[in-house]
């Protein structure tokens, strides 16, 4: 099944 | 001042109804070269990126930027009331309190206006980096929301590989397993939107969640293809373009083999 990634990690621009 | 007029008015339902399951309100960017929006999803696991270019529009008029936020779901209520193949024109201040949505029908003899409040939405910075895509396939929308329709009825989440050869889409569930492979057909007879089309500089293989793409696949409506771009290890993106106008755009974090 694999975990859900958020797209925290790809997009948010901290 | 913003001031914009559709002559198209069911394109901007068929445009809230590929949002309206995934986000509940979201802040429309306002700006001269045109009106776009982008937002995540309550999880974070997908994001909506809406362009509608301001030349597809009949009348447009924006002097300064302007932040307009509106609950999805309040508008998808009060778009309902425009006829599809109304002239809808939107309207707004500068500072916005609220923003008028005009309806005249074709023949010009029923004309509505609603008024809406706007809301402040505090958005996360979201960046979406200008991505090139190692794989992007082309294909029919609609057979893009059958496959996974189809899949969706087997297990939750889809492995999609593309080589050259095609693009496989895989999923497993209690029932057994499913795989559908869609192969490039260039010298087929078919028309162009009937073609599915592989281009790739590397093969990719990833696994997304069913269910936020057959959420996406709300947007069939709007575009006789979908073009999904793929890259190891980064999120998909699934694009309906619209006519002249601009696109509907959703991305989705990749599941990862624990």
């Amino acid at each position: 099944e694999g975990s859900q990634e958020t797209l925290d990690f790809y997009f948010l621009d901290v | 001042m913003f001031e914009a007029r559709l002559l198209q008015g069911g394109l901007l339902k068929k445009v809230l109804d590929s949002i309206k399951d995934i986000i509940t309100e979201g802040n429309f960017d306002c700006s001269p070269n045109g009106l776009s929006l982008q937002a995540m999803d309550s999880s974070h696991v997908s994001l909506i990126d809406i362009l509608l270019e301001s030349e597809g529009f009949e009348h447009y008029r924006c002097d300064r930027n302007i932040p307009m936020g509106l609950n999805i779901t309040n508008l998808v209520k009060m778009i309902k009331c425009a006829g599809s193949e109304d002239i809808v024109t939107i309207k707004c201040e500068d500072k916005p309190d609220n923003v008028t949505f005009l309806f005249e029908s074709k023949d010009n003899d029923k004309i509505s206006d609603f008024e809406m409040k706007t809301m402040t939405i505090d958005d996360e910075h979201l960046l979406v980096p200008d991505q090139t895509y190692t794989a992007v396939v082309k294909m029919p929308s609609a057979e893009f929301q059958r496959l996974c329709r189809d899949m969706a009825a087997i297990g939750d989440t889809v492995n999609i590989s593309v080589t050259k050869e095609g693009v496989r889409f895989s999923t497993t569930g209690d029932m057994g397993t499913a795989n559908i492979t869609v192969r490039p057909n260039p010298s087929g007879d078919q028309k162009e939107e009937e073609r599915t089309e592989v281009q790739i500089t590397e093969p990719v293989s990833a696994g997304f969640a069913l269910r936020y793409l057959n959420s996406f696949t709300k947007a069939t409506p709007l575009s006789p293809t979908v073009t999904l771009g793929m890259v190891p290890n980064l999120p998909i993106v699934v694009e309906y373009k619209i006519a002249d106008m601009g696109h509907v755009r959703y991305y989705l974090a990749p599941k990862i083999e624990d």
